[in-house]
């Protein structure tokens, strides 16, 4: 493992930190998309799949496990809090999840030559995933540029994804160089997701970083 | 070169 890929997965597992702190410290899920956090539930079940069949590193094994574990958790939280009406978390996700689902169905790396059907099936669901993660920040976007009470550790929350996400394209550009590792749906898939932080970190600057005291 | 890599990431 390189840097780029570590310091990636250790800004990725800050964020759920970040998020779990914000919902039990201040007992409240206001300015956090329900709909974002079932997507991200929803990508970690349907990638991890292979849980079951490949083993990696317990480095990986772990990381999954928390990843659906935190993931899950965090929605429950959510979806049962009741001071929370999360009114403007109005994003039609249905416009997400079903495009990323027939992609991924004509646009993934099954090879119906080799394995059997299941496996085959766990590839359309990893691409299935990869192309959901890519999109799957833009209903908390949304709740953001609508909400004017946006707490700054939500903030800091979307940075650390957005952090991740850039050093997972570093990742990718040293692995290609140096491994010729190369997965093209999941490179062009992160581009496109590290493009929508582009438009979050605009925000993130102009609403905490430049925040003045009042 | 390019490989088809096993997929090791998360």
């Amino acid at each position: 493992m390189n840097i780029f890929r570590f310091v990636g997965d250790m800004s990725h597992l800050a964020s759920f930190f970040l998020l779990l702190a914000k919902l039990i410290y201040t007992k409240s899920s206001t300015g956090v998309s329900l709909k974002t956090q079932a997507l991200y539930l929803t990508v970690f079940v349907c990638r991890y799949l292979d849980l079951l069949v490949a083993f990696v590193s317990w480095y990986n094994e772990l990381m999954k496990i928390f990843f659906i574990a935190a993931s899950a958790y965090i929605v429950y939280v959510v979806a049962t809090s009741t001071r929370n009406s999360n009114a403007s978390d109005t994003y039609r996700v249905e416009f997400l999840v079903i495009p990323a689902l027939v992609l991924a169905c004509f646009v993934n790396e099954t090879h119906w030559s080799k394995g059997g059907w299941s496996l085959n099936v766990m590839e359309i669901l990893w691409a299935f995933s990869i192309y959901l993660e890519a999109v799957a920040v833009l209903p908390q976007l949304k709740m953001l540029h609508q909400l004017e009470d946006t707490t700054n550790i939500t903030m800091h929350y979307m940075a650390s994804l957005g952090i991740y996400r850039a050093f997972y394209l570093l990742n990718w550009v040293y692995r290609l160089y140096y491994e010729g590792y190369w997965h093209p749906i999941a490179v062009v898939a992160g581009i496109v997701q590290t493009l929508l932080y582009a438009d979050f970190f605009i925000l993130y600057y102009q609403s905490v970083l430049l925040r003045l005291p009042s | 070169h390019r490989v088809k890599a096993p997929k090791d990431e998360l």
